[in-house]
């Protein structure tokens, strides 16, 4: 009987102890389901994307919203004030959530939030870096990863060439920013292991 | 329900808003 939900896709980490498991579980999916509807509908407006066969799109999308979603919420971890932004609003203390049972998993987010949000990408930069996050041709389950590739390697190339205009004098963001792609695939999985551990029995 | 995804019914949400459907389950 698990009493915190430390994650700041839910409106806080408190649970009702007296709520079923069940409960609980539909109070968060409602919390963060519009966050990944959101991030199918901005799926959806990446050129060729659509294209993809639907059975890829749902694979690539189920594999990597949590990634997109590190990197769109990234502000809602403050390292200067060592808090976290749950999405009702409200700020905890790091130090609170570690106590709660939040540990390597929430350093690991503060830490790459911070060196993203230091590399100082524009809006349009940042949204093509996310469209490169989702379109990985290396997911599990692909049925034309080809394809896959072959937009993943459109997508970096554009993304690269908007680097490179952007910042002429900083030829490493491109790099730092590929660099990030194995560190929220570490993300990923630390979470996808969090999640096995909280899963609800029906 | 092995699947992190399918464990946070995440494939239903994705399928639905993949599809346009504004329908929420109805259990």
């Amino acid at each position: 009987n698990r009493m915190h939900l430390v994650c700041p896709m839910n409106t806080s980490p408190f649970v009702d102890p007296h709520k079923s498991g069940h409960a609980i579980w539909e109070e968060f999916s409602m919390s963060f389901t519009p966050a990944v509807r959101e991030v199918v509908e901005f799926a959806k407006r990446i050129p060729g994307f659509r294209e993809l066969s639907q059975h890829d799109q749902i694979s690539l999308l189920k594999a990597g919203t949590f990634e997109v979603l590190v990197v769109r919420f990234a502000s809602l971890f403050d390292v200067k004030e060592r808090t976290v932004t749950f999405l009702s609003g409200k700020k905890y203390s790091v130090e609170m959530l570690c106590s709660m049972g939040a540990g390597d998993l929430l350093n690991s987010m503060l830490d790459f939030s911070e060196k993203l949000r230091a590399l100082d990408l524009s809006e349009e930069e940042m949204s093509l870096f996310t469209a490169v996050v989702l379109v990985s041709a290396d997911r599990s389950g692909l049925e034309n990863s080809k394809s896959v590739e072959a937009l993943q390697e459109s997508l970096t190339r554009t993304l690269r060439s908007l680097i490179t205009q952007s910042h002429p004098n900083e030829s490493a963001i491109f790099t730092k920013l590929l660099l990030k792609l194995p560190e929220l695939r570490s993300l990923n999985n630390m979470h996808s292991e969090q999640l096995l551990a909280f899963k609800v029995q029906p | 329900y092995s699947d992190p995804a399918s464990n946070l019914g995440l494939e239903d949400i994705i399928r639905k808003a993949l599809m346009g459907s504004v329908d929420d389950r109805q259990d």
